[in-house]
């Protein structure tokens, strides 16, 4: 583990004091390692780091703990204070019928994070309104409308061969007859680098103007991350992320590599199959999960 | 990177690095590789960066060239091909790309829809049946997923097709129930004939990082895994784990999925995968 790794490095420190430059660069190169292993991209490490060891340098060692707990608790607390700390994570759900709009790469998990978004916000005494513009995937619209009959939750019935544009207009202009709130869209997966579907992200955003637009990213994402959340962020303008499939035994590190190069919170994290498998995100757990 | 005119010096080591690590190759393969190309380049005292470059290729051809094995149909009726790996990778959709192949080889195909658990996986899988030409068995939602699988290998054998594709429910390898499911079918299938499955094919997502060789190990050690379908190359993912899953458990590449179309499947060929790592 990481903490046995580094009490390597400083037990040739005699005594407290100080974390010296040369020890904390020691350490370091093990948390590296962990970092890398737990799919931190490359580039992230290095600037994380960077920061890690300008705050630990000449810090007083607490007198509780030892040098390399010492260098733990740094990394730690900056790996939290990264991911969001005690940042407000909210929903913006404000205004008349706010749309809440899901995007991501292929299989993330979208459609399902639709249906446990609606569960989650039916629970709070919200009406939600599911919506599939998925036309391209076999059976989409089905599997959201499953999915919305199973927690009893009112959902979009496309038109044969309707622009998703259309649906997305004419299912919020029923969601405010019926005065469901907020509007969950769910959209079809896709490449950041696939210009015409980015294109179709875009319109549909200038067509319902989402008070959220949240990238459903997959945990186990590795160094790819980086690209995919500045993809979408770049073409389309994210307000959080979703980070799906943490019940499974991913280190995670793509919650801290997406969050470092587009800043915005990640929200909730898919913990499972079933549609109530969804949580808060903790800063706290997932930071002890990269560090491994 | 590796470009005529520069040095080999300590820079160009750590760009290597950055290169391998951020094309998911993973730190203890790239270190591997490093420590090879260096000793290398000390023994033949090279001094050009594109002296490098075939050196590191042939490295990552050493590892990757043993497990470059097509799938191939058996000889005997059906070859069945049971389907796997976890939730969202594109299992049914390749399965659709394999059925696709053969049957335009005018070969007679047929899919279980042994995924009996997810909101409209059945309703998928009958779609692309379809599209493909080949012929679906299915039971209801919610079906004991063994009994879709024998009931489907029956059918087959009875009926001499060529191929069988059993499409499961996607899992995550830490699940112990689910992947003891898995195991039953296994059985189920080969009590009906000793032979079946005559592949377990694990499919993975090429955008996941070091997870894959977790799922990679996990799915072998429940199933013996007998081929590796790696999809969604056509994003910018380079799928580098490839490296250290053959390295350590060297269980043949089959498939490469490069797209959603039923087109979009290749044969994994170890000289243009470590060329595509490089580009
Ligand atoms: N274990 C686990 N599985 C999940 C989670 N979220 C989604 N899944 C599963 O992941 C798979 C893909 O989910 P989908 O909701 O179909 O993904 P999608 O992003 O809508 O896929 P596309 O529309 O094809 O892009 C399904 O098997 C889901 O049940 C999660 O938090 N944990
Ligand atoms: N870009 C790209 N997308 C792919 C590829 N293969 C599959 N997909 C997409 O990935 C998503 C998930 O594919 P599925 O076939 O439903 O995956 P699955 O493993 O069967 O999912 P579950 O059954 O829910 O576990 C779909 O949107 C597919 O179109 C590929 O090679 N490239
Ligand atoms: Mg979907
Ligand atoms: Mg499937």
């Amino acid at each position: 583990a990481l903490s046995e790794r580094l009490e390597g490095v400083f037990r040739k420190l005699r005594g407290k004091g100080k974390l010296r430059e040369t020890d904390v660069r020691e350490a370091l190169k093990g948390v590296r390692l962990a970092l890398l292993e737990a799919d931190v991209n490359y580039k992230v490490v290095k600037e994380f780091l960077k920061a890690v060891e300008e705050r630990a340098v000449g810090e007083e060692v607490m007198r509780s703990l030892t040098p390399a707990q010492q260098v733990i608790k740094i990394v730690r607390d900056e790996l939290i204070r990264l991911m969001g700390g005690e940042d407000h994570r909210e929903l913006d759900l404000k205004g008349p019928t706010p749309v809440v709009m899901l995007v991501g790469l292929q299989g993330s998990g979208k459609t399902t994070t639709a249906a446990k978004l609606a569960l989650w916000l039916k629970g709070r005494g919200k009406k939600p309104y599911l919506v599939p513009a998925d036309p391209y995937r076999p059976a989409a619209g089905e599997q959201l409308q499953r999915l919305a009959s199973q927690i009893g939750v009112p959902c979009y019935l496309p038109k044969e061969g309707e622009a998703v544009v259309e649906t997305a207009r004419r299912a919020r202009e029923e969601a405010s007859r019926q005065s469901l709130s907020p509007v969950i869209l769910d959209t079809a997966g896709r490449l950041h680098i696939d210009e015409a579907l980015m294109e179709e992200l875009v319109r549909l955003k200038e067509e319902v103007g989402p008070r959220e637009v949240l990238l459903v990213a997959d945990a186990m994402t590795g160094q790819d991350a980086v690209k995919v959340a500045r993809g979408f962020e770049e073409a389309l303008g994210l307000t959080g992320v979703i980070l799906t499939k943490l019940d499974g035994d991913a280190r995670g590190g793509a919650a801290l590599s997406i969050k470092a190069v587009i800043g915005k919170p990640i929200k909730f994290a898919g913990v499972g199959e079933r549609l109530d498998a969804l949580e808060p995100f903790h800063p706290s757990s997932i930071a002890s999960r990269i560090l491994g | 990177l590796l470009r005529p005119g520069k040095a080999i010096e300590e820079g160009l080591w750590e760009e290597l690095e950055e290169l391998l690590i951020e094309a998911d190759v993973g730190v203890a393969a790239t270190q591997r590789l490093l420590e090879v190309l260096k000793e290398e380049a000390r023994r033949r005292d090279l001094k050009g960066a594109e002296d490098l470059y075939p050196l590191l290729k042939g490295e990552i051809l050493r590892t990757l060239k043993p497990c470059e094995a097509p799938f191939r149909l058996q000889k005997e009726r059906p070859t069945v091909v049971f389907v796997v790996g976890v939730n969202g990778v594109g299992k049914t959709t390749t399965i659709a790309k394999i059925a696709h192949r053969y049957t335009s080889q005018g070969r007679r195909v047929m899919v279980a829809a042994a995924d009996t658990f997810r909101a409209a996986a059945i309703d998928q899988l009958q779609i692309w049946s379809q599209r493909a030409g080949a012929q679906m068995v299915r039971h209801r939602e919610g079906a004991d997923p063994s009994a879709v699988a024998y009931d489907a290998l029956q059918a087959a054998s009875a009926r001499g097709y060529d191929l069988l594709l059993i499409d499961t429910a996607g899992r995550l390898h830490t699940k112990g129930d689910l992947m003891e499911e898995l195991k039953k079918t296994k059985r189920v299938l080969k009590k009906l004939k000793e032979e079946a499955p005559h592949e377990v094919l694990l499919v993975l997502d090429a955008t996941n990082g070091q997870n894959a060789l977790v799922q990679a190990k996990t799915f072998h050690q429940a199933l013996e895994v007998t081929g590796i379908a790696l999809v969604k190359l056509d994003g910018t993912a380079k799928g580098g784990i490839l490296v250290a899953i053959a390295e350590e458990l060297k269980i043949p590449l089959r498939f490469l999925g490069v797209g959603e179309g039923l087109e979009d499947l290749e044969d994994f060929e170890a000289e243009a995968f470590v060329e595509a790592l490089f580009s």
